[in-house]
């Protein structure tokens, strides 16, 4: 039976101008070894939720990806994270949203849908939810990368919003 | 945001997907694309996606749900199912992103309607690919 991994990072407006070739082999290491982490448990048999999730942990422990380690800054200088996981073999599936100083959310929205009757939490109650688990826990100083302060520095004070590799502002309105 | 979908030997998919959101986000936004249904789906039956980009259009069209309809009542296969809501619904309404997608026979698709992606693909079959423009 054929076995298959994906992944991704971010979409948006990719400036090629902006990437230098270091930076574009360190996305695109940061990439391939997501898809070992992932392959390697589908190639010993693993379940393809246990890879998809160790390929977004990988992805989320790299600083240049925003989730996680590296994750944007809000209006208020801090960083709330979302994830989400869903099984295809009975359809379960779990989601938290709004979660700060989680070192990994998707480990967490795994544990919602494994552990929980619900199929997302968010805010302090997530947090709580983490802390009976046993959930690590990170200061702000871990989430910090100087490429997304710089971001928010040009953003700061505004009621404007980008995506995570977009370069300028869409001026646009959603919802 | 990233993401993964994976197809393992035994024919089952599964998906997952991570953010930090929209930078300079307030009033508690979410919505980026790790909402079930929205930007992260997985049915045995049709497809498993996880999907990057503005997360309030992809909340509007139900865009992971709509994939996996596509296919269960049109008959579409994974990667025209993906096309139309990537490259038709979404960018009707000016959505900008993309979706990962496989199914349980371990066909994939990794489908952007932006300058670029962050993507990678790793298959039985001894594909091994990562790129990140078109």
């Amino acid at each position: 039976m054929k076995y298959t991994i994906a992944v991704h990072g971010g979409a948006g407006t990719i400036l090629q101008t902006n990437m230098t070739p270091g930076l574009e082999q360190n996305y695109k290491r940061g990439l391939q070894q997501a898809l070992n982490a992932g392959y390697s448990i589908l190639e010993n048999g693993g379940t393809a939720m246990d890879a998809a999730v160790a390929a977004v942990i990988v992805l989320e422990d790299d600083i240049l990806f925003n989730a996680g380690r590296g994750s944007v800054f809000t209006k208020k200088g801090l960083h709330e994270m979302d994830a989400a996981v869903m099984n295809g073999a009975d359809l379960m599936a779990g989601a938290v949203c709004g979660v700060q100083h989680i070192r990994n959310p998707i480990k967490l929205a795994e544990a919602v849908m494994l552990k929980t009757e619900h199929v997302m939490l968010c805010g302090d109650g997530a947090a709580n939810f983490a802390k009976e688990q046993g959930f690590v826990f990170e200061p702000d100083e871990y989430f910090f990368s100087k490429f997304r302060y710089d971001q928010w520095n040009e953003m700061k004070g505004s009621d404007a919003y980008q995506l995570d590799h977009s370069v300028k502002n869409t001026g646009k309105k959603f919802g | 945001t990233v993401g993964a979908v994976a197809c393992d030997m035994q024919g089952n998919i599964a998906a997952a997907t991570s953010t930090g959101g929209m930078t300079n986000k307030n009033y508690g936004r979410i919505g980026d694309s790790p909402l079930i249904g929205c930007g992260t789906y997985a049915n045995n039956k049709t497809c498993a996606v996880s999907c990057t980009g503005h997360g309030e259009l992809f909340i509007k069209v139900v865009a992971a749900y709509d994939v996996s309809c596509l296919m269960e009542y049109a008959n579409m296969n994974l990667h025209d199912a993906m096309n139309k809501v990537v490259n038709e619904k979404l960018v009707a309404i000016n959505g900008e992103g993309g979706i990962i997608g496989v199914d349980a026979k371990g066909n994939f698709a990794l489908l952007f309607n932006s300058e670029g992606m962050y993507r990678g693909v790793k298959t039985s079959d001894g594909l091994n690919e990562v790129a990140i423009y078109k």
